[in-house]
């Protein structure tokens, strides 16, 4: 099975294979490059030799060969270079958790320990909803009792003002007013029985 | 350290691969150039095995730049140094988004529990506040419908 | 209602009837008006 090194490619921004792989493209085409240069100089310097009987079918075959060879070589030793590069350089070992990952080392039970904040914080929220529509109601109470408490202070003022009627009028005590003028009328009734009398 | 690692293995590679393309390899395989110059198919070897090490070495120097690797290997070997006493396994990711996600968003969560506690407390201190004005208004107006009720007795 | 459950439930749950309480005030005036009406009586009796 093919490791993806996904982990790598989370710290270094790209896969280890993928740079393995644009760095052998390259060497091999700077050795393709540089064969065909190699090859050019020697088509031109024959060009210089009228007497040469190489032809540039036979420079080619021997570029093939030389090519062929080293392409081989090429090959082997770029595998090692990759596997070395791979296991102790472009490699995160087991142990070693990134710092970004840090959090997962905190809070290893999260997904349980999500489900439960999630259902704490509803909850809290709900209990603080609760709690503002109760403030709410409170503060209308209180408005509510401003205007009671002035209705009921209204009335306690309009006795007030029916009690001062009555001082201002000469009967503080109906009580004793009621007395004195009871005795008054049954005094005069009396006395207008005696006088009839009197003059029967 | 990585990077020495790196470049030595680098270097490693390009000494065996121009030892394995020896100028007598060269010379073997263009025989007949070699016969007709020898001295030019030394100096064009040289400029060949020149040219390719250059080229090589430059390529690894910009990969090297792009993806900022002198950087990343020191860093990656710090981390790897502070690592040293774990033997376990690192945590690695499940590959499930939705599972993995959870231990980043836990410690906000904690904190969003934590703040709504406290607004919370706030909020329960403000209505006890207000509770207690509201029961004092209602014993005020008790008070005063007694005394209405007082004084309507005593006209009675 | 959700404040039922809230800290201050108790409070909100004893709310009285503050409409009830100024329709009562409505008895204490008619009291009062009976007890006039009677002293408006007594006193034309005596007069």
């Amino acid at each position: 099975s093919v490791n993806p090194m996904a982990y790598e490619a989370q710290f270094f921004g790209f896969t280890p294979q993928t740079c393995m792989l644009r760095v052998y493209i390259a060497f091999q085409d700077y050795l393709f490059e540089t064969m065909l240069l190699v090859e050019s100089v020697m088509l031109k310097k024959m060009d210089g030799f009228p007497d040469c009987k190489i032809s540039p079918f036979e420079l080619r075959k021997s570029t093939e060969k030389f090519l062929l060879f080293m392409k081989e070589h090429f090959d082997k030793l770029f595998s090692k270079m990759e596997e070395v590069l791979l296991q102790l350089v472009l490699n995160i070992p087991k142990n070693v958790l990134l710092p970004e990952d840090k959090v997962h080392e905190q809070y290893p039970d999260s997904k349980e320990q999500f489900q439960a904040l999630q259902d704490e914080i509803h909850q809290l929220q709900e209990q603080y909803r609760a709690e503002a529509s109760a403030g709410q109601a409170l503060r209308a109470e209180l408005e509510e009792q401003k205007v009671v408490q002035a209705e009921l202070e209204k009335i306690l003022q309009w006795f007030d003002g029916l009690e001062n009627i009555c001082r201002k009028y000469g009967t503080s005590n109906f009580k004793e007013s009621f007395t004195f003028l009871t005795q008054n009328s049954k005094k005069l009734q009396d006395m207008l029985k005696d006088v009839e009398k009197k003059s029967k | 350290g990585r990077a020495q690692v790196f470049a030595t293995v680098v270097d490693t590679f390009l000494e065996k691969l121009v030892a394995a393309g020896s100028y007598q390899r060269f010379a073997n395989c263009y025989r007949c150039f070699y016969r007709l110059q020898p001295e030019m198919t030394r100096s064009i070897y040289d400029q060949f095995i020149a040219q390719l090490q250059t080229s090589i070495k430059e390529e690894i120097q910009e990969v090297k730049n792009e993806g900022n690797l002198e950087a990343l290997f020191n860093s990656l070997d710090k981390i790897v140094e502070e690592a040293k006493n774990q033997e376990e396994p690192a945590w690695r990711p499940s590959g499930i988004p939705e599972e993995d996600i959870c231990s980043t968003v836990v410690p906000y969560l904690l904190k969003h529990k934590l703040y709504l506690q406290k607004v919370l407390k706030v909020k329960e201190e403000e209505n006890r506040k207000v509770a207690e004005s509201v029961l004092a208004g209602r014993d005020r107006i008790a008070e005063l419908q007694q005394r209405i009720q007082a004084r309507k007795h005593a006209w009675q | 209602p959700a404040y039922l459950q809230t800290s201050q439930a108790q409070v909100l749950s004893s709310k009285p009837d503050y409409q009830k309480i100024l329709d009562e005030q409505g008895e204490v005036f008619c009291c009062v008006e009976l007890v006039l009406d009677e002293l408006q009586q007594a006193v034309k009796l005596l007069q």
